[in-house]
């Protein structure tokens, strides 16, 4: 553990915690992707099955299960508690095009052709395109609350920190890991378009809008 | 560098 990846995973829990908090004081789903909340429940689903056979630490099985129970309640908040705040008709990214890939690549690219490496190499490259619908949404709509879009950039600071996490890692551990660097990468570079407009408009005090 | 496929990462 080290200081970038422990902060990456900080700021991936406080963006769960800014997402439940949006639900809860708007009393709204609006703005937020049904679609990317449910990639990510599959992303921790098929990635933390580890957790019935093999245990790293307390902290690593303590965060696992918060991923894959706060993910769950996020849905349940969207089709249950708040379902008539949830509109359909924006979130229309297709995600068989997301799908269908990362399923051929971790059938190409894995450490071990078992099912649980499998599993574990398309939760990978699936968490590194399941932002998408939501970008995609925020791209239709052209605009987003500003808790929504400070989700979002605690989302992406995640992501963003574990790549000095690995540049440390192999530096210091002699440990690389090409999965998940190269889906990592990835899944930063979505980001980029959203952390432009995030720090000129959004933390300068203004609107999350977007050019027409 | 070794590859890992540790998985202790989250």
């Amino acid at each position: 553990m080290n200081l970038f990846r422990l902060f990456g995973d900080m700021s991936h829990l406080a963006s769960i915690l800014l997402l439940l908090y949006k639900i809860q004081t708007t009393r709204s789903v609006r703005g937020l992707s049904f679609k990317t909340q449910a990639l990510y429940v599959t992303v921790f689903v098929t990635r933390y099955l580890d957790l019935f056979y093999d245990y790293v630490s307390l902290y690593n099985s303590v965060m696992k299960t918060f991923f894959i129970t706060s993910s769950c309640y996020v849905l349940y908040l969207m089709k249950k508690k708040y379902r008539p705040t949830n509109d359909p008709s924006i979130d229309t990214f297709r995600v068989e095009y997301l799908l269908g890939p990362c399923v051929l690549l971790s059938l190409i690219f894995n450490y071990r052709f078992t099912f649980a490496e499998i599993l574990w190499s398309f939760s990978i490259f699936l968490e590194s395109v399941a932002i998408l619908p939501q970008l995609f949404m925020l791209q239709r709509t052209g605009e987003a609350e500003a808790i929504t879009t400070h989700y979002l950039a605690a989302l992406g600071a995640y992501r963003a920190l574990y790549i000095p996490n690995w540049i440390y890692r192999y530096w210091m551990e002699d440990q690389v890991d090409p999965i998940a660097v190269t889906a990592g990468i990835v899944q930063t570079a979505l980001y980029v378009d959203f952390f432009y407009v995030y720090f000129t408009k959004v933390l300068q005090g203004q609107r999350f809008e977007l050019p027409a | 560098a070794k590859e890992t496929g540790l998985h202790d990462e989250l």
